[in-house]
């Protein structure tokens, strides 16, 4: 489902030059439940940003579901963004002037589904994640684990193959993340969703068959197994 | 330091009300290293935006520092944000325009304090948290980790009498959370900064020596006792 040979993502601040990813050569295959762990700054966010095809990569190559995506037109990129890959980010970035239901509804109406499905599933989609008594409410009048949540219902809103996570239970008590990760775990195993899951949190990373771990911009580590 | 006698705060949102909190009684004494665990959406931000002079109550009593905050005038409760409390926010809040050294001096800016002793303070804090070859990048030239570290030496920048820290390690790795945390106990203990921390991770939350669990806005247990 991924590929990326000798990618290299290099950051430049006034004089100084970031090499955020450095040479990552990286296979995942379609239906992988993968996790990411690393120290703060190890270039996780930037890996994730770079397979969503929301930043690109300054050398190398990176395919998505087959396809050399530095090769593709901005508005064939949006539309793999749109269709296949859901997209949970590390800061949330709900619409702020949009309530719950209609930030989990947006993809949808980007994808041009019907009002009445789209109503129903972002519904259904909110519930799983337990915030039906919120639905209505805009962003700054939810807590930060509930904002999580959104952003996690709204990343399934389009039915994706590829699912990239960034910290996605960072602001969630342990009892909720272990909710998610089920949600998502039975996504993986039911639907052959391909996963990517970046997280600081040891509880979450481990439940990933196979663990990737960076340092400086390098894939340092990968292990698979079984689930500890 | 802060005294909260049936502390209530209501948020209404179209027909419904939500108890945020919900008859709060609570003493944290001058010194004192206090965290707060609970589920997500329990209160807990809520609690802190009141302590912080952030958010106004609905009803009930709060001293900080024994004074009786909701008679102060506007004037007074920033004079008190800005030279007592240090705040560190669950999602940041670093201005986006500024960059790392310039977030850091921008308390001490508003407090008068005289750019040469401003700048050094700031490089020593950044420093501190492991910032400085990161100092004039953006906020969004930082990882997650990174911004969270500079709002922590913002947040210490005018040598606060009580430190409020919203999930202060959420975006870090373990290590770098360990580090944190020493730093905050270092000062707890030899500066007597009184401390508030809340925290999803019980590695963090255990360390305090006084340790509360909140629940639908009440306190629901009260520990203290020897760190484990
Ligand atoms: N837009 C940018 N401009 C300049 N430098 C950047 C930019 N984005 C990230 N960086 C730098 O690249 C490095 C990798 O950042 P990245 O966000 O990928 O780290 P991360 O592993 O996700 O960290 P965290 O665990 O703290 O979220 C960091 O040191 C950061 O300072
Ligand atoms: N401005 C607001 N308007 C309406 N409701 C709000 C507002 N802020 C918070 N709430 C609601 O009040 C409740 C408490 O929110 P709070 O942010 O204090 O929770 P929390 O314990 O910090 O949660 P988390 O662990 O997810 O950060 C939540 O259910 C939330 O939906
Ligand atoms: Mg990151
Ligand atoms: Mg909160």
């Amino acid at each position: 489902a991924i590929r990326m040979d000798d990618l290299t993502k290099v950051y430049e601040v006034g004089e100084t030059e970031i090499r955020a990813l450095n040479g990552i050569d990286l296979e995942i295959m379609k239906g992988q439940f993968v996790s990411i762990m690393g120290p703060s700054g190890s270039g996780k966010s930037t890996l994730l940003n770079v397979i969503g095809c929301i930043d690109t990569p300054t050398s190398g190559r990176l395919r998505i579901m087959d396809q050399e995506v530095s090769r593709l037109k901005d508005k064939e990129l949006t539309a793999i963004r749109l269709s296949t890959i859901g997209f949970i980010f590390q800061q949330f970035y709900l619409i702020p002037t949009l309530n719950a239901i209609e930030n989990v509804e947006l993809p949808m109406k980007e994808a041009r589904i019907p009002r009445d499905d789209r109503h129903r599933r972002a519904t259904q989609l909110l519930d799983m994640v337990g915030l039906s008594n919120r639905i209505s409410h805009l962003p700054n009048q939810l807590s930060g684990g509930e904002q999580q949540r959104v952003a996690i219902a709204r990343a399934l809103a389009n039915e994706p193959d590829i699912l990239l996570a960034d910290e996605p239970t960072g602001e969630v008590d342990s009892q909720t993340s272990d909710s998610i990760l089920s949600i998502l775990e039975d996504l993986n195993r039911d639907r052959g969703l391909t996963m990517v899951v970046v997280s600081h949190d040891p509880n979450v990373a481990n439940r990933a068959p196979r663990r990737l771990s960076m340092v400086d911009g390098k894939i340092v580590s990968d292990r698979s197994g079984p689930v500890v």
